[in-house]
């Protein structure tokens, strides 16, 4: 028996970097 | 604050990568839009799309990393990554954009641009971030 194999999907949001700036107040 | 190590090139900038739109929709992510992404950040909660302007590109820690600094937001807040030449960025009105768009095209057959100062990335920030 050969298991279906699942396509990764990546959610929107991991492609972009997080560059949410510290606060430094 | 000084830049932390260069983040390695995760699999999803692969061609043909199948990615996932805040409303569900499903795109490769060669085909993504600057709508993809306003729009995605306009529906989800938690997260609000901001503007990074490249405004320095200096060489890294490694012969295969930069240093890339970017003002971002109103507030034009300076924040430095170091990453490897390859890795992608969003540019507005543009797409996918690296120090070194060749070797981009190279190793994960996605199409580039090169990322210029003045360039202004799709980033993120959380919403609420006290």
């Amino acid at each position: 028996n050969v298991e279906p194999r699942s396509v990764p999907v990546f959610p929107w949001h991991s492609l972009v970097p997080f560059l949410a700036p510290t606060q430094s107040d | 604050s000084p830049p932390s190590s260069p983040v390695a090139l995760p699999p999803f900038f692969m061609r043909g990568s199948i990615i996932q739109l805040a409303d569900g929709e499903l795109k490769r992510v060669e085909d993504l839009k600057t709508e993809d992404f306003i729009q995605s950040a306009e529906i989800s909660s938690e997260l609000k799309i901001d503007s990074s302007t490249v405004e320095r590109i200096d060489n890294g820690q490694s012969p295969n990393a930069v240093v890339i600094q970017f003002s971002v937001g109103e507030l034009k807040a300076q924040v430095c990554v170091e990453v490897l030449l390859e890795y992608p960025f969003f540019v507005f009105g543009q797409g996918w954009s690296s120090c070194c768009p060749d070797r981009t095209t190279q190793l994960f057959e996605l199409s580039c641009a090169k990322l210029c100062v003045g360039d202004v990335c799709v980033s993120l920030t959380l919403r609420g971030l006290r």
